[in-house]
């Protein structure tokens, strides 16, 4: 554990716990992807398999435990309880595109040939992804509100602390799984339109609306 | 074997 990991943990964390609260006070769930919250429930499903059968640490068991049911909480509230506000016209990416060539993928580029091993790196394949549903609606709709610009922020942050964290790692400890490092580093730079956009426009107070 | 091969990330 180093300190940009535990940030990015916690950016990670933020962003979840956000979106969840943001659902349950404002009663609504427009402007959200549905198909991304999917998504993420089987990039958490397939990796925190693993709470049956490795023990890492208290902090991670607990971490992902929280994660899986956030992630699950938000499908629960978006899916059924505030169904009716879920904007299902514009949230039209085919995520089938995504989860079959990460599944492909994950055949072709894994460490070893293990179910756990296999699922592991879907997980990690499917999370580089999994956001671009999400972001493919605010660039139909033209706008985000801004609690979901915090969002979204908090969760592609989250992603370039773990390179600043794989980059620690390689020089203090020689850890080096390009697996994770290039999905991470895909995913980090799905964020950069978003993070210029973020940057410019919200922190500066304006809400976040596309040319 | 450990077959969750150490990851130790979330």
């Amino acid at each position: 554990m180093n300190i940009f990991r535990l940030c990015g943990d916690l950016s990670h964390l933020l962003a979840i716990l956000l979106l969840l609260v943001k659902i349950w006070k404002t009663r609504s769930c427009a402007g959200i992807s549905g198909k991304s919250q999917i998504l993420f429930a089987i990039v958490y499903t397939t990796r925190y398999l693993d709470l049956f059968t490795s023990f890492v640490s208290i902090y991670n068991s607990v971490m992902k435990i929280v994660f899986l049911s956030a992630s699950y909480g938000t499908l629960y509230l978006m899916f059924y309880k505030f169904k009716p506000t879920y904007d299902h016209n514009h949230d039209s990416f085919r995520i089938l595109y995504l989860i079959v060539p990460a599944l492909v993928l994950s055949f072709v580029i894994v460490h070893a040939y293990t179910l756990m091993e296999v699922l592991w790196t879907y997980s990690i394949y499917l999370e580089a992804v999994a956001i671009m549903p999400q972001l493919f609606m605010v660039s139909r709709t033209g706008e985000a509100e801004t609690i979901t610009s915090h969002y979204l922020f908090a969760l592609g942050s989250y992603r370039a602390l773990y390179i600043l964290n794989w980059i620690y790692r390689y020089y203090t400890e020689d850890f080096l799984d390009l697996i994770v490092i290039i999905a991470g580093i895909v995913q980090t730079i799905l964020y950069c339109d978003f993070f210029y956009l973020y940057i410019t426009k919200v922190l500066k107070g304006k809400r976040l609306s596309l040319p | 074997q450990d077959s969750s091969f150490g990851h130790d990330e979330l």
